[in-house]
C-alpha cells in the first residue's frame, strides 16, 4: 500500500511528476513537490540533485517534465530554492547538457533549447542571482548559446 | 538545532 501523500519522499514525487509515461504533464505532483521541497531545511539542495538528475536523461519528455518542475519551482518555492538553483553546483549540471564537450551532442534538442530559455528568464527575473548570468555569459561567449 | 544552510559551492565549468 503506498505511503500516504504526506509522508511521500521528494524522490517518489519527482519520479511520479517527471515519468515517461505521462500522457500529459503532472500538475498535482509538480505542485507537491514544491510545496515539500520548502518544508524540509535539506529540502532545496535534495531537489536541485534530483532535478539535475532528471534534465540530464536522454529520455526527451522525462527531462522536459523536469524542467517544467524546475520552472514552477523558480516562480514559487522562493529565496532558499533560488540560492540553490543559483549556485554553480547546479548550473554546471545544466551546463553540461548543452556543451558539446560533456551531454550536448546527445542530448535531445528541445530540451537544450529549453534550458538556454530558462536560463535567459533567470537572469532577467533574478537579476541578484549573478552566477546565473555567468553561466549564461560563458555559454553565449563560448558560442553555445547563438541569440 | 538549525543547522546554518550550506552556502558552499563550485566553480564554473569550463566548456
Amino acid at each position: 500500500m503506498a505511503a500516504p501523500p504526506e509522508e511521500e519522499s521528494l524522490e517518489s514525487h519527482i519520479n511520479r511528476a517527471t515519468n515517461p509515461l505521462n500522457r500529459e504533464l503532472e500538475w498535482e505532483s509538480i505542485q507537491t513537490f514544491c510545496e515539500k521541497l520548502n518544508k524540509d531545511l535539506e529540502g532545496p539542495q535534495l531537489a536541485t540533485r534530483l532535478l539535475a538528475h532528471k534534465i540530464q536523461s536522454p529520455q526527451e519528455w522525462e527531462a522536459l517534465q523536469a524542467l517544467t518542475v524546475l520552472e514552477t519551482c523558480m516562480k514559487n518555492c522562493g529565496k532558499r530554492f533560488h540560492s540553490e538553483v543559483g549556485k554553480f553546483r547546479f548550473l554546471n549540471e545544466l551546463i553540461k547538457v548543452v556543451s558539446p564537450k560533456y551531454l550536448g551532442t546527445r542530448a535531445p534538442e528541445k530540451v537544450k533549447l529549453k534550458i538556454v530559455e530558462v536560463m535567459y528568464s533567470w537572469t532577467i527575473g533574478l537579476p541578484d542571482e549573478t552566477k546565473i548570468a555567468d553561466a549564461y555569459q560563458m555559454l553565449k561567449k563560448q558560442g553555445v548559446v547563438k541569440m | 538545532a538549525t543547522s546554518f544552510p550550506d552556502d558552499s559551492d563550485e566553480d564554473l565549468l569550463k566548456v
